[in-house]
């Protein structure tokens, strides 16, 4: 989802 | 992972660690701004707290936990180990002028009106601007030591590759998050008059001190 891709980076 | 976001998350962890190294060696924290430190610890902390609740890899975890971690014994060395060099009368910066609006703009603007996604807003704002009372310091004393500078700009560095990331981001894999691209613009802008002083004066093997 696109949350998980923003938290992804640091 | 592209290459910027590898090479950012690197000059990111540099930044941090030359900043412990140079505070550790010299057993001082002279020229370095104890509130800007706070603020990241700040930033860390609000934004990680998605440790607790997903899991993305390995590196992303290991990553999070050492920034979170540096950043708290940076914070310890600085007001409690070497606090007879903290510099707090040149480190008059009002924090305060940026939490709050901070604060109020992640209320206001975010993706979802949810506390752990209005504090990574927050992380994300604050993170732009957290900067400013190191800066706010160099100015005011005019000088700043050599290593501070490779600390600063390593710091600016990680900001500015992760503009190149976003748009290989948006090129490749259609993702693009506003909050984190106008925050991270933000906090370029911030470092262009040092980056400038940096190629100018630091890489000349000069001193960075600004006229008075």
């Amino acid at each position: 989802s696109q949350e998980l891709l923003r938290h992804d980076e640091l | 992972m592209n290459i910027f976001r590898g090479i950012a998350d690197f000059s990111h962890l540099a930044a941090i660690i030359i900043l412990l190294h140079k505070i550790w060696k010299s057993r001082s924290c002279a020229g370095i701004s104890g509130k800007s430190q706070i603020l990241f610890a700040i930033v860390f902390t609000t934004r990680y707290l998605d440790l607790l609740t997903s899991f993305i890899s390995l590196y992303n975890t290991s990553m999070k936990v050492i920034y979170i971690s540096c950043s708290y014994a940076t914070v310890y060395l600085i007001y409690m180990k070497f606090r007879a060099t903290y510099d707090g009368n040149h480190d008059s910066f009002r924090v305060e002028f940026l939490v709050v609006p901070v604060g109020g703009l992640a209320v206001l603007i975010n993706h979802d009106f949810a506390l752990l996604e209005i504090l990574w807003t927050f992380s994300i704002y604050l993170e732009s601007v957290a900067i400013l009372p190191q800066l706010f310091m160099i100015s005011k004393t005019g000088e700043a030591e050599t290593i501070t500078t490779h600390y600063l700009f390593c710091l600016g560095l990680y900001r500015a590759l992760y503009l190149f990331n976003w748009i290989w981001r948006f090129y490749f894999e259609g993702f693009f998050d506003m909050i984190a691209i106008v925050a991270g613009l933000v906090q370029t802008v911030l470092y262009c008059d040092f980056f400038y002083l940096y190629v100018t004066k630091v890489l000349k093997g000069k001193k960075l001190s600004l006229p008075a």
